[in-house]
């Protein structure tokens, strides 16, 4: 899976998602990637991309409730995005992790698998590029 | 607003498989996509636009699982899926199951742009893809590489003698 979130000079957030899906997959099996709310969401405050093991970030509306975080419980975008990732997604049994935006450009890209491929461009213009959490 | 861009490339890393070469490679890419994305940002495009391009970028490198690269279903195709949201409007576009479309991402935002829909499935979403300019169909033989299609034998060899699979939980995000 891959995605992508930005924040133009604007102030404008979006996000993007896409998958192959799972290897040896059948029966028309779709994960989180293309499900509005669940593998991508974007609105006014902040904007994630998700990559994971899709039915468990289907079941947390993972995207969306990253946001509603933000926009309702008025949690910072790091709190709201690792309280999800590092707690909701692992008690359901799943694992993966997302990068997340907000209308400020605070980056966070949680994950609790090995590593996640990775990259940003910081308020500052800093490039990074990472693979594994180590 | 100063841009800011953030791209993944998947979480099923296995740490086992990275070795330098392929980590060089994987690296570039990422940076490819980075300087496509933000590139657009720079020269004052829309968050659209730029995670579009990102992604377009990752879906044309062989490294990732989406576009080239995709892994394989058991009857050994390729089905993609993409999704995009605009953040200032909440329009979002989103396709799943499709086999011919170079870019999902790009099919996804038409979706969003020219359909008054938000997810498109399977045959219907390529034949709406074929009356908008600009989506690219392909070979299904485009998205095959040998690692994913190894991949693939493996876990069908695994899923024969009721084992687990050898990639782990990491077959699940491929």
């Amino acid at each position: 899976t891959v995605g992508a979130v930005a924040l133009d000079a604007r102030g404008r957030l979006a996000a993007a998602t896409s998958t192959g899906g799972m290897t040896n997959k059948r029966w028309g099996r779709v994960g989180d990637s293309p499900v509005i709310g669940a593998g991508t969401y974007a609105n006014a405050r902040c904007a994630v991309s998700a990559t994971g093991w899709g039915e468990f970030f289907i079941r947390a509306a993972v995207a969306h409730d990253i946001c509603a975080r933000v926009e309702y419980g008025r949690q910072a975008l790091a709190d709201a995005a690792r309280t999800v990732i590092m707690e909701t997604i692992p008690a359901l049994g799943g694992d993966g992790g997302v990068i997340a935006i907000d209308a400020q450009g605070q980056v966070t890209l949680p994950f609790n698998t090995d590593g996640m491929y990775r990259g940003w461009v910081d308020r500052d213009g800093g490039r990074h590029v990472a693979i594994l959490a180590d | 607003t100063r841009p800011v861009l953030a791209i993944h490339g998947g979480a099923g890393v296995i740490r086992s498989t990275l070795t330098p070469e392929i980590e060089a490679s994987v690296k570039a890419d990422l940076r490819r996509a980075l300087d496509a994305g933000y590139g657009v940002l720079e020269a004052g495009g829309s968050a659209v636009d730029a995670v579009a391009r990102a992604v377009v970028a990752l879906e044309d490198s062989p490294h990732f699982n989406a576009g080239k690269g995709a892994v394989f279903t058991h009857d050994g195709r390729n089905e993609l899926d993409a999704s995009i949201m605009d953040g200032s409007t909440r329009r979002a576009g989103a396709i799943a199951g499709v086999t011919r479309v170079r870019n999902p991402v790009l099919l996804a935002r038409a979706v969003m742009e020219r359909s008054p829909h938000v997810m498109l499935i399977g045959e219907g979403a390529e034949a709406f893809g074929r009356s908008i300019e600009g989506i690219d169909f392909v070979e299904p033989s485009y998205f095959h590489t040998d690692v994913r299609w190894r991949q693939l034998r493996e876990a069908i060899e695994k899923e024969s003698r009721h084992e687990p699979s050898a990639q782990g939980r990491a077959i699940h995000y491929g």
